[in-house]
Protein backbone atom coordinates (compact mmCIF):
# COMPACT_ATOMS: atom_id res chain seq x y z
CA UNK A 1 0.00 0.00 0.00
CA UNK A 2 2.81 2.16 0.76
CA UNK A 3 4.29 1.31 -2.63
CA UNK A 4 0.85 2.49 -4.13
CA UNK A 5 1.03 6.17 -2.53
CA UNK A 6 4.28 6.37 -3.94
CA UNK A 7 3.10 5.54 -7.18
CA UNK A 8 0.20 7.95 -6.90
CA UNK A 9 2.79 10.92 -5.78
CA UNK A 10 5.03 10.31 -8.45
CA UNK A 11 2.62 10.26 -10.74
CA UNK A 12 0.77 13.69 -8.96
CA UNK A 13 4.18 15.00 -9.86
CA UNK A 14 4.86 13.96 -13.35
CA UNK A 15 1.18 15.45 -14.23
CA UNK A 16 1.86 18.89 -12.28
CA UNK A 17 5.36 19.12 -14.60
CA UNK A 18 3.36 18.40 -17.58
CA UNK A 19 0.76 21.76 -16.40
CA UNK A 20 3.47 23.39 -16.22
CA UNK B 1 -34.18 22.62 -68.21
CA UNK B 2 -33.71 25.75 -65.84
CA UNK B 3 -33.60 23.03 -63.16
CA UNK B 4 -31.44 21.24 -64.62
CA UNK B 5 -28.45 23.69 -64.78
CA UNK B 6 -29.31 24.76 -61.49
CA UNK B 7 -28.79 21.02 -60.02
CA UNK B 8 -25.81 20.55 -62.13
CA UNK B 9 -24.45 23.80 -60.60
CA UNK B 10 -24.81 22.56 -56.91
CA UNK B 11 -21.89 20.45 -56.61
CA UNK B 12 -19.81 22.75 -57.85
CA UNK B 13 -20.72 25.28 -54.87
CA UNK B 14 -20.07 22.29 -52.51
CA UNK B 15 -16.69 21.41 -53.93
CA UNK B 16 -15.17 24.58 -51.98
CA UNK B 17 -16.65 23.83 -48.77
CA UNK B 18 -14.39 20.34 -48.32
CA UNK B 19 -11.57 22.34 -48.97
CA UNK B 20 -11.62 22.98 -45.00
CA UNK B 21 -11.38 19.69 -43.55
CA UNK B 22 -8.01 19.16 -44.10
CA UNK B 23 -7.06 21.72 -41.27
CA UNK B 24 -7.67 19.90 -37.86
CA UNK B 25 -6.57 16.45 -38.21
CA UNK B 26 -10.38 15.83 -39.12
CA UNK B 27 -13.13 14.41 -38.26
CA UNK B 28 -15.13 13.01 -34.91
CA UNK B 29 -12.34 11.50 -32.57
CA UNK B 30 -10.81 14.80 -32.11
CA UNK B 31 -8.05 14.36 -29.69
CA UNK B 32 -8.75 16.47 -26.03
CA UNK B 33 -6.18 18.26 -24.48
CA UNK B 34 -3.57 16.38 -26.56
CA UNK B 35 -4.89 12.61 -26.10
CA UNK B 36 -6.51 10.71 -28.60
CA UNK B 37 -10.07 9.68 -28.60
CA UNK B 38 -9.03 6.07 -27.12
CA UNK B 39 -6.91 7.82 -24.49
CA UNK B 40 -9.28 10.00 -23.19
CA UNK B 41 -12.18 7.28 -23.14
CA UNK B 42 -9.70 4.86 -21.10
CA UNK B 43 -8.93 8.11 -18.85
CA UNK B 44 -12.53 8.96 -18.29
CA UNK B 45 -13.48 5.18 -17.02
CA UNK B 46 -10.73 5.36 -14.61
CA UNK B 47 -11.76 8.43 -13.23
CA UNK B 48 -15.48 6.88 -12.96
CA UNK B 49 -14.25 3.58 -11.12
CA UNK B 50 -15.74 3.63 -7.89
CA UNK B 51 -13.42 1.01 -6.83
CA UNK B 52 -11.00 2.27 -4.36
CA UNK B 53 -8.13 -0.17 -5.88
CA UNK B 54 -8.66 1.14 -9.28
CA UNK B 55 -9.68 -0.02 -12.78
CA UNK B 56 -8.67 -2.95 -14.44
CA UNK B 57 -7.18 -3.63 -17.46
CA UNK B 58 -9.79 -6.45 -17.62
CA UNK B 59 -12.56 -3.88 -16.95
CA UNK B 60 -11.32 -1.33 -19.00
CA UNK B 61 -11.73 -4.26 -22.16
CA UNK B 62 -15.22 -5.08 -20.88
CA UNK B 63 -16.08 -1.63 -20.97
CA UNK B 64 -14.63 -0.88 -24.29
CA UNK B 65 -15.27 -3.95 -26.04
CA UNK B 66 -14.92 -2.43 -29.65
CA UNK B 67 -10.92 -1.47 -28.73
CA UNK B 68 -8.21 -3.73 -28.55
CA UNK B 69 -6.67 -4.68 -25.33
CA UNK B 70 -3.24 -3.86 -27.03
CA UNK B 71 -4.60 -0.33 -27.72
CA UNK B 72 -5.75 -0.04 -23.96
CA UNK B 73 -2.43 -0.81 -22.78
CA UNK B 74 -1.05 1.30 -25.00
CA UNK B 75 -3.68 4.20 -23.76
CA UNK B 76 -3.01 3.13 -20.25
CA UNK B 77 0.70 3.28 -20.43
CA UNK B 78 0.76 6.79 -21.90
CA UNK B 79 -1.71 7.98 -19.20
CA UNK B 80 0.52 7.00 -16.39
CA UNK B 81 4.03 8.16 -18.00
CA UNK B 82 1.93 11.54 -18.39
CA UNK B 83 0.88 11.23 -15.06
CA UNK B 84 -3.01 11.01 -15.62
CA UNK B 85 -3.33 7.71 -14.06
CA UNK B 86 -0.82 5.47 -11.53
CA UNK B 87 -1.02 1.74 -10.99
CA UNK B 88 -2.00 0.65 -7.57
CA UNK B 89 -2.16 -2.95 -6.33
CA UNK B 90 -0.91 -4.24 -9.77
CA UNK B 91 0.10 -3.37 -13.06
CA UNK B 92 -3.48 -3.99 -13.93
CA UNK B 93 -4.76 -1.73 -11.68
CA UNK B 94 -4.97 1.52 -12.73
CA UNK B 95 -6.41 4.60 -10.70
CA UNK B 96 -6.94 8.63 -11.81
CA UNK B 97 -4.50 10.88 -10.29
CA UNK B 98 -7.10 13.35 -9.95
CA UNK B 99 -9.65 11.57 -8.78
CA UNK B 100 -8.82 11.53 -5.01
Amino acid sequence: LERIRRNKEAARQRLAERNV
Amino acid sequence: RKNLMSASKAPQSFGTGTGNVGGYGGGGSLPMNGLTAHQAQVLNLIKNCPVPEGMSLQELKVQLHNVSMSTIKQAVEFLSSEGHIYSTVDDDHYKSTDAE
